[in-house]
């Protein structure tokens, strides 16, 4: 564990709790993707089947947990509880275009052809496009509220501050994994756009608007 | 662990 491996892990938590609790206070999912946040429950539900054959930390179990706890809890808030107000409308990315090539791509592309090894790095490839339907969701109404932007941003940081943990586990532990670091270049470079809006309009304290 | 490595990370 270093600095950048925590302030990712902290990040991350954090997009989840900013999430939940805009969707929470204001009884509303608008301007969310729902298919972003199936995605990320297929994400970790993929990955974290190693709960049961695996024991890292305490540390890292219950991350694991809350994260599978989260994005089930988000997908009952959005598609059952509040369901009245997802934005279905401008939410028409089409994930089998990005869920299907993952499979492939984990199929040919990973570290020993075993069940859980494939289903891990479909995780890692799949989390890597993830977002992409809630990106374009933002550019089809060309805009976002300032808490969809804060949650945006952290869980854009998350990925960015693990490259700078992979960066620093290279040099002091010489431990580096291709097939994560590549994904987790591909999925920061997505938010590149976004994080370059969020510091130039909504720290300013101006909305997230989209040039026309 | 069945993996070459532990994954640690998450």
């Amino acid at each position: 564990m270093n600095i950048f491996r925590l302030l990712g892990d902290l990040s991350h938590v954090l997009a989840i709790l900013i999430l939940l609790l805009k969707i929470w206070k204001t009884r509303s999912c608008a301007g969310i993707s729902g298919r972003s946040q199936l995605l990320f429950a297929i994400v970790y539900t993929a990955r974290y089947l190693d709960l049961f054959t695996s024991f890292v930390s305490p540390y890292n179990s219950i991350m694991k947990i809350l994260f599978i706890a989260a994005s089930y809890g988000t997908i009952y808030l959005m598609f059952m509880k509040f369901k009245a107000t997802y934005d279905h409308n401008h939410d028409t990315f089409r994930i089998e275009f990005l869920v299907l090539p993952c499979i492939v791509l984990a199929l040919a592309v990973n570290h020993e052809f075993s069940p859980l090894e494939i289903l891990w790095t479909f995780s890692i490839y799949l989390e890597s496009v993830a977002i992409l339907p809630q990106l374009f969701m933002v550019s089809k109404t060309g805009e976002a509220e300032s808490i969809t932007s804060h949650y945006l941003f952290a869980l854009g940081s998350y990925r960015a501050l693990y490259l700078l943990n992979w960066v620093y586990r290279y040099y002091a532990e010489n431990h580096y994994d291709w097939i994560a670091i590549v994904a987790g270049i591909v999925q920061t470079v997505l938010y590149c756009d976004f994080f370059y809006l969020y510091i130039t309009k909504v720290l300013k304290g101006k909305k997230l608007q989209l040039p026309a | 662990l069945k993996g070459k490595y532990l994954k640690d990370e998450l």
